[in-house]
């Protein structure tokens, strides 16, 4: 799974997701990558969210969505509420994987529960910041 | 905030000891690459929705992420990918799930999402749309790769010997 999400210089957020899902899927399974609020979620007011990760449980517990949620109605920062999320609640429910997000003012959360996770940002031209292991 | 660009491109056992350097390096340069390429777009002023789809692009087109080119199998030795977007300023949203012929599945969902009124479409609807819409095509051929295909190979051996879902013993062992 690859995921990705942008601040533009108008101050919009996007996200996205791909994937080729999980080895050896029955036909026809679906993950998280294409329903939105598990695998992909945007908005402005809160933050941009891209999982990757055991797809069952993103979308059983509406991960990218609940990251939004957090921070409009508890209040959280970016970095608490996808930590709260992927850290904490997923962990509890047995769920592996992790995400990458972003909010308007520019922070950076990429938590994961896993080994490793492929990921990495870029705030300035030619610095881009990548990382793998824990 | 400042123009800002996040990416990821999978997790799971992704270990040290199981990495070559060669491998872990062209993981570091591919990654390298797609940021770079997605913060000029939007250096030069490109919408957040731009950025997103050419960065993913970068990753679908690279063997080395389970994504497009590269992608998992499933049990019956088929790629089939799923792919989604959201625009933050208005709520829209677009995805594809289930698609074998569309070389860009993220191109894919942005065309969903800005050029009919769904924001999910699956299989052969969704590829009879993106057809209709002037997506590239491509043989599902397109996506196989030899490293994948192994993996699902082995997969089934050891699910044969041990006989039961490999995830549940290795719940960290993405399959992807």
């Amino acid at each position: 799974t690859v995921g990705c999400v942008a601040l533009d210089a108008q101050g919009n957020i996007a996200a996205g997701t791909s994937t080729g899902g999980m080895t050896n899927k029955k036909w026809g399974r679906i993950g998280d990558s294409p329903v939105i609020g598990a695998g992909t979620y945007a908005d402005n007011n809160t933050c941009g969210v891209s999982s990757t990760g055991h797809g069952e449980y993103f979308i059983r517990y509406v991960v990218a969505y609940d990251i939004a949620a957090l921070m409009k109605y508890k209040g959280l920062s970016l970095e608490e509420a996808a930590k709260e999320v992927v850290m904490q609640k997923l962990v509890e429910k047995g769920g592996t994987g992790g995400v990458v997000a972003l909010d308007r003012q520019g922070n950076v959360a990429m938590p994961f529960n896993t080994a490793g996770m492929f990921r990495g940002y870029i705030k300035e031209k030619d610095k881009p910041m990548v990382f793998i292991y824990k | 905030g400042p123009i800002t660009l996040v990416i990821h491109g999978g997790a799971g056992t992704i270990k040290k000891e199981n990495m070559t350097p060669e491998r872990e390096l062209a993981y570091r340069e591919k990654l390298q690459q797609a940021l770079n390429t997605g913060y000029a777009v939007l250096e030069n002023g490109g919408t957040s929705l731009d950025a997103v789809t050419e960065t993913i692009q970068i990753l679908e087109e690279s063997p080395l992420f389970n994504a497009g080119r590269g992608a998992v199998f499933t049990s019956d030795g088929k790629n089939e990918l799923d792919a989604s977007i959201m625009n933050g300023a208005t709520g829209e949203a677009g995805a594809v799930a289930g698609v074998t012929t569309l070389k860009s599945p993220i191109l894919a969902a942005r065309t969903v999402m800005e050029k009919s009124p769904h924001v999910m479409m699956a299989r052969e609807g969704a590829e009879a749309f993106a057809k209709e819409q002037g997506l590239e095509i491509v043989d599902p051929s397109y996506f196989y790769d030899e490293n994948r295909h192994n993996q699902l190979q082995k997969l089934k051996e050891n699910q044969e010997k041990d006989g039961t879902a490999y995830l549940d013993h290795h719940p960290d062992y993405k399959f992807g």
